[in-house]
């Protein structure tokens, strides 16, 4: 059975993933000499279904501005298609083996097995493929957030007063609680715990090194015309939390883009 | 959204057609 990346991938395909296997199973134990039933019914709500899929995943990537989403979907959508075609082909090939009338199988009956358990793989292979590559512009659009909390990062060395300081603290906040709720969904949907585990790590000592931040802010407002040692301090300070805070979320831009199976990565 | 819902639709259709081949199959075993 193949590792799934996340949840939702795994809800949607486990199912299928489970019964492709057991037909695979079959064949391969050549146990699938049995006269297949009418399949061109199912075939065609395959079929109904992957138009739709091909419909919305084309109107997906006519909006986005992902330009690599729009380069990587049309191979799965194709990939999809194809073995929905071959689908139809299998079924096509069974209906004849259908009229046989001894128990040997059928030449034709052979080729439509192989054809089915092909669509069916393709058919599952495409649309894992395909729902990677969604779920890679999701990562792409945390990251997009990551990297604009952290280039923010850098204005808090042009605070030199208090309204300064108001207007970082009220443009920072909403980019990092939408940066820690981003984080949270993400860390619900993963598979893998040891992943889950780091990314939360991070992201609370993101959210500790905040307060520390906006106090040594604070502090150099208090001493902007009092050079010495506490500026010194304040300033040091600064840099300190800047530079663990940016660190913090450089990692967590490193977690987002490992794949489920990357566990030696992870330290 | 839309796509995850589409792929369900895939899923559910093609979980159903190989359910019923190797139903049929089984019979045999």
């Amino acid at each position: 059975m193949p590792v799934f990346h996340t949840k939702t991938i795994q809800m949607i395909l486990e199912p299928v993933a489970e019964q492709v296997s057991t037909l695979v199973l079959i064949h391969e134990q050549g146990k699938d000499g049995n006269q297949m039933p009418d399949l061109i019914n199912p075939i065609l709500t395959v079929k109904a279904a992957v138009s739709n899929l091909v419909k919305v995943g084309k109107d997906q990537i006519k909006d986005t501005k992902d330009e690599i989403l729009k380069l990587d979907t049309p191979p799965a959508l194709e990939k999809v298609e194809t073995s929905a075609d071959m689908l139809v082909q299998a079924s096509q090939l069974l209906s004849i083996d259908q009229k046989r009338e001894t128990a040997e199988m059928t030449p034709e009956g052979m080729e439509g097995r192989k054809k089915l358990i092909a669509g069916s793989r393709g058919i599952l292979q495409g649309t894992s493929d395909l729902l990677l590559v969604f779920d890679e512009a999701e990562v792409r659009r945390i990251c997009k957030v990551c990297r604009n909390v952290r280039d923010y990062l850098n204005q808090s060395s042009i605070v030199a007063g208090m309204e300064d300081l108001v207007v970082f603290v009220k443009s920072l906040t909403p980019g990092t609680t939408t940066l820690a709720r981003m984080i949270g969904d993400r860390c619900k949907d993963l598979t893998n715990q040891n992943h889950v585990a780091a990314l939360t790590e991070e992201m609370d000592q993101v959210k500790a090194y905040i307060p520390g931040l906006i106090s040594s802010l604070k502090a150099f407002v208090q001493t902007v015309d009092k050079p010495g040692k506490a500026q010194e301090a304040a300033i040091g300070n600064r840099e300190y939390y800047t530079t663990q805070i940016s660190e913090r979320i450089t990692e967590i831009i490193r977690l987002l883009q490992l794949v489920s199976t990357d566990d030696a990565n992870t330290d | 959204e839309q796509i995850l819902e589409a792929a369900k639709s895939i899923a559910t259709a093609t979980t159903a057609l190989v359910k019923a081949a190797s139903a049929a199959q089984k019979e045999l075993v």
